[in-house]
């Protein structure tokens, strides 16, 4: 359950203050499928890392299963982020000296699970990414660095998964084929929420929220699929 | 003028060898405008970085402007590639510790032009950024980033233009904001080469070639626009 409730963020830049998010509240229930939209700048990853406990609001309560996250020490948070919560980053942040498979190990390791490699390899053959599982980020091609981090996010199996435009650099095909992924994990019960600036992409998602400026201009339930 | 003849690329790592590119053979005149599209992995940065002499054939000819590549030295490729060729890469390769104007600025260092600060703002500018030109790139957004690596590769109105998915991380009226920049310089007389996975952005070149597992699959002119 998260419950965003008048969260502000407020970059500050010597004298300039950047208004990054504006006053704004949010419910998402578990389970559900959300993809956030809205032009470049209007606060998307800016909410996403807050939603993924990487950053904290300037003003307002951000509560995760009831708990306020502002309370949280470091240690507190490590935890939620490594159990509950798969982020796919918008610039993929994988290790550059480690083999894809090792890239996808790493949540494993954190979760102290023990048959780490055979499930790396599962979410790697799941993205399509078999025969590449040796390969280091500089050795793969940009949507295949992509799709790397799509299964370092899911082989843990979290109740969250936060995806920060997972399909910019992969063709239509494969990009169906990543949400196929997240369709089947949200029917399995997991939140997905998906940030997209593509319109075929968000059409999956059973809600859309539309940024515009750090504000909400659109909250929608999408019923009919 | 580009000419590409029988051109393979093969990658080694360890025992195997991957074909990124099976004798590919393209000729692209000066002042076309041609969009490369396929799935990812099936070559197409692979092909970019030979084209912007950032990396050399396996085996195959490449002439630019009817000189053989391969034949050049390291000064001569570096000479091309600041006086002739403006790159937009797949991953944006901004410096991470100067900002926007400086990074945009860079080209006109090498070419040693003096205006350098108000030709890059006039860049930054065009791309929407005219209000971030003293951000890091960490304090951008991904699009904004991804705007940024598009003005350096035009600031010094190079005669060929390679961008590698230059819109994979922006909303799409940015995106044909970008794409109507691009039109304007081919119509300058500046040869443009996009890479792109969306159809929509593809629409605005007059040459669509689509690669298939190292192949050209089909390389068709658009007329109708
Ligand atoms: N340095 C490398 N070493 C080994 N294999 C590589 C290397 N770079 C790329 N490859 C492989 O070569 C193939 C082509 O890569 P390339 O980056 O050209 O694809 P692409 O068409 O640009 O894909 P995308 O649309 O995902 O960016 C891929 O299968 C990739 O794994
Ligand atoms: N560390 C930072 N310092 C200063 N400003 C920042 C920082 N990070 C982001 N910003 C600014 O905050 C605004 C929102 O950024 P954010 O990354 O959330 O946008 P976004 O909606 O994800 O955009 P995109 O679709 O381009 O990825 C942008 O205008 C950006 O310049
Ligand atoms: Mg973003
Ligand atoms: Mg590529």
């Amino acid at each position: 359950m998260i419950e965003i409730t008048d969260v502000s963020k407020i970059y500050k830049l010597g004298p300039h203050e950047i208004k990054a998010l504006r006053n704004i509240s949010i419910t998402i229930n578990p389970e559900e499928f959300v993809a956030i939209m809205g032009p470049s700048g209007s606060g998307k990853s800016t909410l996403m890392n807050i939603l993924g406990c990487l950053d904290k609001p300037t003003e307002g309560s951000y509560k995760l299963d009831s708990i306020e996250v502002k309370d949280m020490n470091d240690n507190q948070l490590a935890r939620i982020r490594n159990s509950k919560i798969g982020f796919v980053f918008q610039s993929f942040n994988l290790l550059p000296r480690t083999s894809a498979l090792k890239n996808v190990e790493l949540p494993l390791i954190y979760a102290g699970k023990y048959n780490r490699t055979a499930l790396a390899e599962k979410a790697l053959e799941m993205v399509g990414l078999g025969e590449r599982i040796n390969h280091k980020p500089n050795e793969l091609s940009g949507g295949q660095r992509q799709r790397v981090a799509i299964a370092r996010a899911l082989v843990n199996k979290p109740s969250l998964i936060l995806a920060d435009e997972p399909t910019g650099n992969i063709d239509s095909i494969a990009g169906e084929e990543i949400m196929e992924i997240f369709q089947n994990l949200n029917n399995q019960g997991i939140t997905i929420i998906l940030v997209t600036h593509e319109e075929n992409i968000a059409e999956h998602a059973k809600r859309i929220i539309r940024f515009k400026d750090g504000r909400i201009v659109e909250d929608k339930k999408v019923d009919i699929r």
